[in-house]
């Protein structure tokens, strides 16, 4: 562990803790993409399904039982609990186009042609595309909820300090994942644009609005 | 460098 990839997973757990509380004190999902939610509830599922055969460190596992939980959750609070506020008009990126091509991709690039492994695979590569949905639906409405930007700097965060764990490991613990690497940065670079807004609008007070 | 194995990682 290193400090990178603590503070990334501290950023992760905040970005879904607030999301949670938004929708749960709110009682509204306005402006939150259920499709993206929906993606990382696969991501999750996918990722850790060696969840109870793989017992790495209490940590880990209840970090990872965190995940899974509040992203179902979420799931359920937008698509059953809240969805008369679901916003759905807005929410209309074609997610197959993000699903089909990374699990070919998975298929096709991963370290090892096992079912457990090409899982992973598919969760990395779909994570890294699974906030699309999110962008989009902002840019569709033109704006975004404070509380949703503070959401979307923290998810985007978590995978940039993830970068410079990567790099720290390189250095000193002498390994890599050229694909985690790869997803990583695509996932980061997709957020550039939203960095750029967040830091020029949101962090001076301003509401967080694309040029419709 | 050995490669892929932080399964460790979140």
């Amino acid at each position: 562990m290193n400090i990178f990839r603590f503070l990334g997973d501290i950023s992760h757990l905040s970005a879904i803790i607030i999301l949670l509380l938004k929708i749960w004190k709110s009682r509204s999902c306005a402006g939150i993409s259920g499709k993206s939610q929906l993606l990382f509830a696969i991501v999750f599922t996918t990722r850790y399904l060696d969840l109870f055969t793989n017992f790495i460190s209490f940590y880990n596992t209840s970090m990872k039982v965190v995940y899974v939980a509040s992203s179902y959750a979420t799931v359920w609070m937008i698509y059953s609990k809240f969805k008369a506020t679901y916003d759905g008009n807005h929410d209309t990126f074609r997610v197959e186009f993000l699903i089909v091509p990374t699990a070919i991709l998975s298929f096709l690039v991963n370290h090892d042609f096992t079912p457990l492994e090409i899982l992973w695979t598919f969760s990395i590569y779909l994570e890294s595309v699974a906030i699309l949905p999110q962008l989009f639906m902002v840019s569709k409405t033109g704006e975004a909820e404070t509380i949703t930007s503070h959401y979307l700097f923290a998810l985007g965060i978590y995978r940039t300090l993830y970068l410079f764990n990567w790099i720290w490991r390189y250095q000193f613990e002498e390994f890599f994942d050229l694909i985690a690497i790869v997803a990583g940065l695509v996932q980061t670079v997709l957020y550039c644009d939203f960095f750029y807004l967040y830091i020029t609008k949101v962090l001076k007070g301003k509401k967080l609005s694309l040029p419709a | 460098k050995r490669e892929n194995c932080h399964k460790d990682e979140l």
